[in-house]
């Protein structure tokens, strides 16, 4: 399909079992064709790609055929993302945060997993206010469940079912602990981190081999900023 | 267009490796 016959079939309203199809190959075409193809689709298309991501969010029940479809959109997005001019529509886009945050979910690992990295990557762009968008968005989607908002995070690390998404957190934590110029605004994140939980777990995280360089990051700039302060 | 692409992927290798937090305290 071209970029313009993706865009109307996002527009025309398909059946979930067709949009699951049309977004497997809309995610090969995102990571296949030259950027040129992405930009002519990402004029009306990555709206398009939100318009369906935040639909699935705001269902009230869920059926599986949803969440696949929301994880095939995150995986869209993803690949979207993957070059300059996807990245700056992504960012220069405020929906999009809030709603990837919206769509992280412990219960759906591997699709937290991809959410996650996202927000990892975003964080060391060095893009301005970047670290302010993405806790404004935390913040607004656990106000939405009545959650702290890195309840989540901390929930995805507990899971030691999936070592995959414990990295991807500890990564998170890592990136945005790490991202402040300011030491008090560093230590007010790590703290708020081992308050909602972190603390607890920390011990038991350290007999999982795959965390061995995310907490090695953690332990060196808590230590850096214990000798700063 | 190729220096464009695997922007994500490569910031993504830099958080997994550790790299990425060296380069961000210099």
């Amino acid at each position: 399909l071209s970029s313009q016959e993706y865009v109307h079939e996002l527009r025309s309203g398909i059946t979930e079992e067709k949009l699951l199809n049309c977004l497997e190959s809309l995610r090969v075409s995102l990571t296949s064709n030259p950027v040129s193809w992405v930009n002519n689709f990402g004029h009306e298309g990555l709206g398009l790609l939100l318009d369906a991501l935040e639909k699935l969010l705001d269902k009230k029940q869920q059926e599986n055929i949803d969440k696949r479809n929301q994880h095939k959109l995150i995986q869209c997005l993803k690949a979207f993302m993957n070059n300059k001019y996807g990245l700056q529509r992504i960012l220069g886009d405020e929906r999009s945060l809030l709603l990837l945050a919206r769509a992280i979910d412990p219960k759906q690992t591997n699709m937290m997993t991809e959410i996650v990295k996202i927000l990892s990557a975003f964080c060391i762009i060095g893009e301005e206010n970047i670290l302010d968008k993405i806790l404004a968005a935390m913040t607004i989607a656990a106000e939405r469940n009545n959650k702290e908002r890195f309840a989540p995070i901390v929930e995805g690390l507990e899971n030691h079912e999936a070592q995959q998404l414990q990295v991807a957190c500890m990564q998170l934590i890592n990136a945005l602990v790490t991202s402040p110029d300011d030491l008090d605004f560093r230590i007010h994140l790590r703290n708020e981190f081992l308050r909602c939980g972190l603390k607890k777990i920390l011990p038991e995280l350290k007999e999982t081999e795959e965390l061995d360089i995310q907490l090695k990051v953690f332990n060196e700039n808590k230590e850096e900023d214990s000798i700063e302060l | 267009e190729g220096d464009e692409t695997g922007v994500m992927d490569s910031l993504m290798e830099a958080l997994q490796s550790g790299a990425a937090f060296r380069d961000r305290r210099k």
